[in-house]
């Protein structure tokens, strides 16, 4: 577990930051609503 | 090397709302009561894939009830949604396609509806007139005395009562009885019903001899009754309005 433990928040650590300006994918589902919800 | 997965389909993709509006085109053409529904989201779409050109859907639907009954001849993209403070009525459906070649058909479908619930609508809108039970003794009342002053002013054939679709009782500040209603014409004029309504039978099932009417019925403080009903099919639409009411 601490091996498991160091390589996450070094990957953490080593994640690229997203451009300025990026918008993240809407999620697959649900999708849109139409009308309005309930 | 094997080929990548398919990524998963998204709810708002096309062929997701290819599938949608197949199952939708399903739904309202095997129901036989109540009201087109439109669709109103894909809240979840699940393929698995049985081979080549060759998947199984499973579709969760989020649907709202539109203004179209169900025997109305217009096509569903003319039908109005009902707005929230119509008291709006949704259904959730689970649908099971086969897509074949490209070709989406349906398998099996599993729907309830339900009403907003009261308390929402008279946050929004107290005023507003709420969702009445269809057996209500004052919305039976009031269908019964539309169609029947319907019936007593019209020559064209007998009306007779389908069902009952919605009905809508406000208290303040009047106490009004609003419902809608489907009808079918009889093998009897207005005129042979007088001496015995109950012998007279529906017409075979033709998209001609349907209708349906909306009625108005003021309780208090005055007494006033308006019914407006329209005929189906090759039938020119008939609007009625008793003279002298509102």
């Amino acid at each position: 577990p601490v091996a498991k433990r160091a390589v996450a928040e070094a990957a953490q650590h080593n994640k690229v930051p997203h451009p300025v300006g990026f918008v993240p994918p809407p999620p697959p589902c649900p999708g849109k609503v139409r009308h309005f919800k309930i | 090397v094997p080929a990548a997965p398919p990524a998963p389909l998204g709810c708002d993709d096309p062929e997701s709302e290819a599938a949608a509006e197949v199952a939708v085109g399903y739904i309202n053409s095997h129901s036989h009561y109540g009201y087109k529904f439109a669709l109103n989201r894909i809240e979840n779409i699940r393929v698995i894939p049985q081979g080549l050109n060759n998947d199984v859907i499973f579709l969760e639907l989020d649907l709202l009830e539109t203004t179209c009954h169900i025997l109305s001849p217009t096509p569903l993209e003319n039908c109005t949604v009902r707005t929230f403070t119509d008291h709006a009525v949704e259904g959730d459906c689970d649908v099971k396609l086969q897509k074949v070649d490209g070709k989406f058909s349906v398998l099996a479908s599993k729907c309830h509806s339900h009403a907003d619930s009261s308390e929402d609508i008279i946050q929004l809108c107290p005023d507003c007139p709420l969702l009445a039970n269809l057996n209500n003794t004052e919305v039976v009342t009031a269908v019964t005395a539309a169609l029947s002053d319907y019936n007593s002013k019209t020559p064209d054939a007998y009306l007779k009562l389908l069902e009952i679709g919605r009905a809508k009782i406000q208290h303040h500040p009047a106490h009004i009885v609003f419902a809608e209603f489907a009808v079918a014409a009889t093998n009897c004029s207005a005129q042979e019903a007088k001496d015995n309504a109950e012998a007279c039978q529906l017409l075979p099932d033709d998209q001609s001899n349907f209708g349906f009417c909306k009625a108005t019925q003021v309780i208090s403080p005055s007494q006033e009754l308006e019914v407006n009903c329209q005929l189906y099919g090759h039938q020119p639409g008939v609007t009625y309005s008793p003279p002298g009411t509102s």
